[in-house]
């Protein structure tokens, strides 16, 4: 069985490659790290999640990666954070003060029949895999499908579109997954999601362009992250809400967070500083991981010292 | 696999509003299969949009017929498919 330390992180994987390492995680750090699942996909795959905690039910964080499946930079940067908060945990000040506080739970693959899909038949592949009645099209964007001003301005109702929004708030069994897991949890504190490309982090909200009343103090711990991410290789980033950085999106996950009462809800799209777009070349996968940490720190740091 | 031989990402830069509004009307027409990977917000703000091969003469020729400016990202999907199955398989090795 390969052990963590062997697996590469610079390059992508498959699905079983990436459980596989989850699992591996787990072994090596088993007094940290466990491996959770919170459902099945549409084709029943396993939706698992990281766990990073040092015992007890504390406050959490959670971190999820890769609802578009093409964007896989997204999930290369969430394994390469997976095996950095367990390695940095009773070497580096700062985390081990965060998992002394609170949990982690990490998802390094949100849409994992999508990914499959990326990989075997259709690189450019964004959606769900799930059917609908009535059409010959595939696959529900679900980052669409969050019930916040579901079916609103910036998703389709075309199922054929790549941001169809799905017949009903939830109805992609990877979102719902999410949103029960959150809602039985109950003391999720900042809600982070990874996206990749155009290098934005955005805050709340993207179906209405109007600001939230947290505004000011999101938008002062974004331009702290984004300044932190830039620091590292000078990788440049714009900052705002959803709406006035890149369109008004309906039906977003962070957006649903927001309003189910977790303050701290961000969205980060990562680097493709030379245009590469989702074929970013695995070289640039750990200096994105490494520069994306740097800003993620920053955030879960200020969500450690601003309890709620 | 699904191949994407041919298929050019395109950088559109929309000089004003009416180049945006002839954008948004290429972005509706269903049958040109144009995949927006950079969206389109306003003028002076780069879009990237994923063309296939065989619409990419009559995209261009739209754009060139509007004025709108635009540059080739990607010359060739595939070929950065390649490039990266290539560079998997290596890393796996």
């Amino acid at each position: 069985k390969e052990r963590s330390s062997g697996f590469d992180f610079g390059t992508y994987h498959t699905l079983e490659e990436i459980f596989q390492e989850m699992d591996n995680l787990a072994e090596q750090y088993p007094d940290l790290v466990s491996k959770l699942q919170i459902g099945y996909s549409f084709e029943k795959r396993p939706i698992n999640v990281l766990k990073f905690s040092t015992g007890g039910n504390k406050p959490a964080i959670w971190l999820d990666a890769g609802i578009h499946a093409r964007e896989w930079v997204s999930h290369a940067t969430a394994l390469w954070t997976a095996n950095q908060i367990a390695s940095d945990y009773g070497k580096d000040p700062s985390i081990t003060a965060l998992l002394d506080t609170m949990d982690i739970f990490l998802l390094p693959v949100t849409n994992p029949d999508g990914y499959v899909f990326s990989h075997t038949e259709n690189r450019m592949w964004r959606k769900t895999r799930s059917t609908i009645s009535g059409s010959l099209c595939v696959g529900v964007d679900p980052n669409r499908n969050w019930d916040a001003g579901f079916g609103g301005p910036g998703s389709s109702d075309n199922p054929c579109s790549d941001s169809y929004h799905g017949p009903s708030a939830n109805s992609e069994v990877e979102v719902k997954s999410i949103v029960d897991f959150v809602k039985s949890h109950g003391e999720i504190k900042a809600f982070i999601t990874l996206h990749s490309y155009s290098q934005l982090l955005m805050y709340p909200y993207g179906y209405k362009c109007t600001v939230s009343k947290d505004f000011n103090e999101l938008n002062e711990v974004a331009q702290i992250a984004a300044e932190a991410v830039t620091s590292l290789y000078g990788t440049t980033y714009e900052v705002g809400p959803i709406c006035s950085i890149i369109y008004q999106a309906s039906g977003g996950s962070i957006d649903w967070t927001y309003d189910y009462g977790i303050k701290y809800s961000f969205a980060f799209e990562l680097r493709d500083t030379g245009h590469y777009g989702f074929l970013l070349p695995v070289n640039q996968i750990l200096p994105t991981a490494e520069e994306t940490w740097q800003g993620l720190k920053k955030i879960m740091e200020h969500v450690r010292d601003n309890p709620y | 696999q699904k191949t994407f031989i041919g298929d050019q990402v395109l950088e559109i830069t929309p000089r004003n509003e009416e180049q945006v509004k002839n954008l948004r009307q290429l972005e509706t027409e269903a049958h040109l299969q144009l995949d927006f990977w950079r969206p389109l917000r306003t003028a002076g703000e780069k879009v990237h949009v994923r063309i296939p091969f065989s619409r990419l003469q009559a995209v261009k020729i739209f754009l060139e017929s509007h004025d709108i400016p635009y540059s080739i990202m990607i010359e060739d999907v595939q070929v950065l498919l390649d490039k990266e199955n290539e560079e998997m398989l290596f890393h796996r090795r």
